[in-house]
Parts: C-alpha cells; structure tokens; sequence
C-alpha cells in the first residue's frame, strides 16, 4: 500500500475538514452530480503540485478556496495533506511515512472582491464535454449564434 | 434581422431561466449577450444551482454541464419547436435523479416533438414509447430489431439491457 | 406525427437494407458498443444534408459506403431515404408523404484503392471526448508524447 | 534520451497490442511514430476490432475509443507502473460488457497499483474493495461518508446507489 489518507479543509465545496483512508485495490468514489466527486481529485492533483487553475477550472489558484454557501461564509484558507506509506521504498528517502501539504490563502484584494461580489470575471464560454452539447454549446460563440439565428 | 435575433434571444433567455430552474429543482441561470452589436456579440452562459455561486458553467461539474446544455437545447425548442429531434447518449454524465428530471421533461416535449434518443441507460429505455435495438452478431454488420412497439411490457426493458 | 420511417442500405455499418419506423412520442435505440447506433444518426443527418465528411468521422463522402467486413464484400453504392408524414402541413407542399434520398457511388480510383489496400491514408491523432481520455489521447500530439517521455 | 525513448515506446507499443486484444477479445491495434526524428514525431493510433478495419480511432465508436484509450493506459502502466491512479468516470461510454471486461483489468492491475475510480456505474462500485459516498445535503457543502470497507455486503452497492 502507497496511499495512506488524504485530508482536505477549505478546498472547493470541501469546507469542513475531510479524511480519506485508502486501503489497498480498488476505492470507489460514488455520489449524486455536482456533490464534490471531482473535487475530491481536483484536491489530489492540487497537492500534488497542479499548476494549471484551467485544469482546476478556475481562473486562479484561489478559485480552490472554499467561496461561501447559503449557510456559511467564504473561507480565507485552503488546505490539502496527501500521506504516503513508504514500506515498499518508492519514495527516496528513509522515512516510513511521508506527507505532501499544500495551502493557498486568499489575497487581500480577493476578499474585497467577494464582498463587492463582482460576479464571474471573465469567464467565456467553455468547452463542454458531450458531443451533442458541444453542438449546443461549443466553444466557438459563432456556433452558439448560429444555433439562435436558426431559432429566429 | 438585428431586431428579429434580439427577439428571438429575449425568448429563449426567458425560456432557458425556467427550463433550468425546472430540471434543477430551484437556481437561476442566465445567457448573456457580451457585446455592442447585437448581430457580433457572444453568447455567454452562467449558471447558479442551489446553494451554489451564479458562475460560468466551466466551474460547473460534468453532471450539472451536461443538464445545462439540455436546459437551453429545450428552451430553444419552446421558442422555435423541432418536428423532430435527434439525442445521442446525452444522459451519459447524469446521475439516476437527473436523468429522472430529464425523462420527465422529454415526454412533456414528445407530445409535440418526435425524439430519438440514443441511450445505454435503463431508464431512458423505459421512458421509450417504441424500442429498437441494434446488434452486429455478423461481425461488421448491424442489424436493427424491435424490442418493443408501445406495448410498455416488463420484459422489453430487460431485453434491450440485454441487448445493450 | 411527423418523421415516418428511415431506409438505410450500404450506409456505414448497414449494408443490408434496413427500415426503421417511427411512432409518436419517445423511440429510443439501444445496443452494445460500436453496434452501430451512431451509425443511424449519421444517416438521418446525412440524408438531410450534412456536408461535412468529418462530422460524420470521415475523410471523404465516399467513408459512408459500407466498406466491408470478413464475411462481405465492399459496396460500390450507400443510400439513405427518409419519409416524412405530412399532415400537419410543416413541408410547404400538398403532397402528404415526401421523402428525402440521398446516394453516394464508389469513385473508380477509391475502388482501385480499396483492393490495393492502402491503409487508413492520412487520419491522424483525434479528439476524445471523455476527460481521462483527453489527457490520454490529446488531439496535441507533444501531449502524448510527454505521457511516453514520463514513461521512460 | 532519444534512444530510451525508442526502447520505451517499443515496450509500450508491445504492450498496447496486447492489452487491446485483452479487452476487445481479439482484434489489433498500433501506436505510429510518424517521423522522423524520435524526439519530434507524432504518435498516431489506429486499431481494428474484431470484423472491422484497421482505421484510426477517429472512425470508431465513442464506447470503442474510450476502451482504446484505457487499453493504452494500462500499457504504459505495464511498462512504468504507478504507484495510484485516479479515474474520474471514464466507464460512461462502455456498455455492461465493456464495464465487465474493464473492470476484470483494473483487478488484476490493483494488485500492484492502488486506484481511486469516481464513477456513477453500479458494476464499478460492485468491484471496489472500499467505497466512499460523497453527499451535498448541506447545500454548497460536500460530505464524505464510508459506504463500505472490504466487506462486500450486498446490501452497500445498493446504499451506493441511493447516493448516486
Ligand atoms: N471554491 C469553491 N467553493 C465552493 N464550492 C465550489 C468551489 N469550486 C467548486 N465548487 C462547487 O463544487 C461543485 C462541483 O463538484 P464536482 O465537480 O466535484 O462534482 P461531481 O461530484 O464530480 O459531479 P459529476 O457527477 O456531475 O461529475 C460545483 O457545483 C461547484 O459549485
Ligand atoms: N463505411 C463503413 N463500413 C463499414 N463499417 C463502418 C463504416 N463506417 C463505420 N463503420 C463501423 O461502424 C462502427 C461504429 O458504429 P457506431 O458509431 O454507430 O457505434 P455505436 O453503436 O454508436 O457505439 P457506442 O455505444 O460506442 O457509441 C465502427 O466500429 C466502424 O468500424
Ligand atoms: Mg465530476
Ligand atoms: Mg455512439
């Protein structure tokens, strides 16, 4: 066994914090769309050094902080552990146990922002993954266009 | 042909509110017209399910992206109805309550709209009012049989799983 | 009820004659994968016009021509006709019944090509759509061969 | 680095045919370098179920590609084994079979290689050894429970279910 646990605090909809044991084979993460599957890897990849907010998709690395609910306030701190077990010596090093940690705080001109609540920036429209939605909303606006001058 | 667009989007913006806030249960979502020139400007889609922040569906997960696009494919076809309309697996990323909501809103739109949908998933096959299956037991070649002619039998639904 | 029924005969992976009906309401088609359900959705849009050789997953028009399995020969011919019941007078026309056709024949050199067997020409890498395949099997080659490079 | 390259990719190639035979019962497949300095060509794919021709993947099915894309990975995999993998959904194009013959794989490979499968299909959530579900019952807010660990009841794949 590699992996040991994950915990997650303020990262996404992660705002409590969140331990996840992994045992050996296979561990299956299920759940309803929209409930913070993706997130769960999103948080993986992030730790592991993710540089990309595209490929989180967000804007900036603070697009992982938790951003508020109907029944709590946007965080001003994320973050993730990842733990390894190093009994099989695939990490270089002596240690048994080995844990990657990573944070991001907001910046202060952030947390202006969500109080002003500038809405979305400037999120285009984005590449959709289905093939029929990529006909309704593909990525080149002309095409979502051309779907309403059909409709006119 | 400005001022007819401008019509146009209008309903479909109206529309597309409702639709989404049907087949989410609750939120809002808007389409945005960005630009000057009515018959120039981009079309920009942002989305708030509930308890969530109104934000551009590339924050959204693939479930919820997947919803919204069928969100505004059917609000579209309330402003300017298809005779027919053709789906090809698009229930693939919806969880079983989703794909319920889904099913629920096709047979409202299949009283005016012929759908053919395209689905690996056992309750869209059931929601079907006829079924036709596809095999390619001549390796290369397909073969098309009937599973079910509004019959609504028990067995069709577990004959096509098995087909499928 | 509007759309009537399809005929398909030597279009893509049919090349018998295949006629599919349509009711009222919801009819949905169903099998394993790469049975050929796509395959029917092409045709409709084939039939009704689609120009793009690609967004049917082709090279050239003549890729919609059955074109062969262990058991069968080639095709030199594929057509599609579609029948539309009239009666709620959508087609600005009297007749009650219209049906659309279309047909592609078999150029000579692509027949000449099919028996000196000349490979797959010049397809290359696609774009996949599911997410983990992207990353697999990006339409960016350098992306894949980064995956090979981290393999060495 | 151009020659380990050319050793890497030969073992990978290898490997690919045969993973791809493994999960399209029978069939072939191949990895192209197409060009010709090693450190600058394209890596086209081109594969060939049973009964069909040897095209590129672009002409296959969307559930044929998706099969064809995990066959690849579980080459490399062979060739530099990963201590974990993370798969988010990639089982939403397979049919029942495909998820089968899937599955199969991922068992034998999880004995070397610990994978975490995100995934709304009830045969994949039967074959893990443990089984999270994640729950928004708090709008906005995301909470993990252990639906399973290393039992196997049966009643968890149908807990699992309720929460998908
Ligand atoms: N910084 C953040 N703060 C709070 N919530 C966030 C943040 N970033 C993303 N989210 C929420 O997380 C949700 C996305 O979750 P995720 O992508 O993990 O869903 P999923 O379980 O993978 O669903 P699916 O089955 O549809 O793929 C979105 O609804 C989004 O609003
Ligand atoms: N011109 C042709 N002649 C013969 N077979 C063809 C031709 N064009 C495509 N095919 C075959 O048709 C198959 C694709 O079928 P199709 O895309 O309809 O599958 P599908 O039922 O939609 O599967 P999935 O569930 O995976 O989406 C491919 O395997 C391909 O080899
Ligand atoms: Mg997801
Ligand atoms: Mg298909």
């Amino acid at each position: 066994m590699f992996l040991h646990k994950l915990e997650i605090q303020g990262f996404k909809s992660f705002v409590e914090r969140t331990e996840v044991g992994f045992g050996e084979g296979i561990t299956g993460v299920v759940g309803p769309n929209g409930c913070g599957k993706t997130n769960v890897s999103d948080a993986i990849r992030w730790v592991m050094g993710e540089q990309s907010a595209h490929q989180l998709r967000g804007d900036s690395m603070e697009d992982v902080i938790f951003s508020g609910s109907p029944g709590r306030k946007p965080l001003g701190l994320a973050e993730v552990h990842l733990t390894f077990r190093n009994d099989r010596g695939i990490l270089p090093t002596e240690f048994s146990e080995v844990t990657v940690s990573r944070r991001v705080f907001r910046s202060l001109r952030d947390i202006r922002d969500l109080f002003f609540d500038t809405g979305m920036g400037s999120h285009a429209y984005s590449v959709i993954e289905r093939q029929m939605v990529d006909h309704v909303l593909s990525d080149n606006s002309g095409h979502r266009r051309f779907l309403f001058e059909e409709a006119s | 042909a400005s001022q007819l667009f401008v019509e146009t989007f209008g309903k479909v913006q109206q529309h597309f509110r409702d639709v989404f806030r049907t087949l989410f249960e609750g939120g809002d979502a808007e389409l945005r017209a960005v630009g000057e020139d009515p018959l120039e400007c981009e079309i920009e889609i942002v989305a708030k399910p509930r308890g969530k922040h109104l934000q551009s569906i590339s924050l959204m997960s693939g479930g919820e992206r997947a919803l919204t696009a069928i969100a505004l494919l059917f609000a579209i076809y309330l402003v300017k109805p298809s005779p027919f309309c053709l789906l090809d697996e698009v229930d693939a990323p919806l969880d079983d309550a989703n794909v319920e909501r889904f099913i629920r809103m096709l047979r409202r739109f299949s009283k005016h709209t012929q759908f053919v949908v395209i689905t690996h998933n056992k309750q869209t096959m059931e929601a079907a009012n006829c079924l036709y299956g596809v095999t390619m037991q001549e390796l290369g070649v397909s073969k098309l049989v009937s599973v079910r002619f509004d019959t609504r039998a028990n067995g069709a639904a577990e004959d096509a799983a098995e087909l499928a």
